[in-house]
């Protein structure tokens, strides 16, 4: 563990902090892409596989069931819970997030580190979570506006691969045999598509304006 | 080989 990585990992607690404390609290939904949501639960649970087979330590168990949980709520909220549900956009949020997960599966099945089923689902959720974020992106350009929550989640999101990109780039000086082409590659893809996002929320929210 | 290593990161 190095503090690149630790930030990185706080970075991504914070953003379903804030997420889960955004729909709990002010139980609203608006601006948040559901289509995302479900694309996320998707990368943990193909993830986080081998929770119960492999241990490597409290802190990474705990630190995954707290993303299965918590992106699993999020989607039951969104789905189930009448006042949430309400507060939903279905008409914006209307992007196409199962044409993803076919390429995404397809991706996994050529271009893979071990050809067995624990390591193909483990890279589909790499190359999937690269592109989980595209339907709320869209959402964001047709709603226009958004709260501060939803601003703050959507970059904390795009901020924790990015930590995680400086945590690779330090293990690979300092562990022999650290390369992890694919997922340096998909992390660095999922970090690329925030861009213009990060621009314009430094330009506003910075300002002390919304998101615009 | 590498990939033998512990999936350590989340």
């Amino acid at each position: 563990m190095n503090i690149f990585r630790l930030a990185g990992d706080m970075t991504h607690l914070a953003s379903v902090l804030v997420l889960l404390l955004k729909i709990h609290t002010i139980k609203s939904c608006a601006g948040v892409s559901l289509r995302t949501q479900e694309l996320y639960a998707i990368v943990f649970a193909t993830r986080y596989l081998d929770i119960f087979t492999s241990f490597v330590s409290v802190y990474n168990t705990f630190m995954k069931l707290v993303f299965l949980g918590s992106s699993f709520s999020i989607v039951w909220y969104m789905r189930y819970h009448k006042a949430v549900h309400r507060t939903y956009d279905r008409e914006q949020d209307t992007f196409r997030h199962w044409f993803l997960v076919l390429p995404c599966l397809v991706l996994a099945l050529l271009i893979h580190e071990k050809f067995t089923f624990l390591e193909v689902l483990w890279t589909f959720s790499l190359y999937l979570e690269a592109v989980a974020i595209l339907p709320q992106l869209v959402l964001l350009q047709r709603t226009r506006n958004i709260d501060n929550l939803t601003g703050q989640y959507i970059f904390l999101l795009g901020g924790y691969r990015g930590l995680y990109i400086l945590n690779w780039i330090y293990r690979y000086f300092t562990e022999p045999h650290f390369v992890h082409w694919i997922t340096w590659i998909a992390g660095l893809v999922q970090t690329l598509l925030y861009a213009d996002f990060f621009y314009y929320y430094f330009l506003r929210f910075i300002g002390g304006r919304g998101v615009e | 080989r590498p990939s033998m290593i512990k999936k350590d990161e989340l």
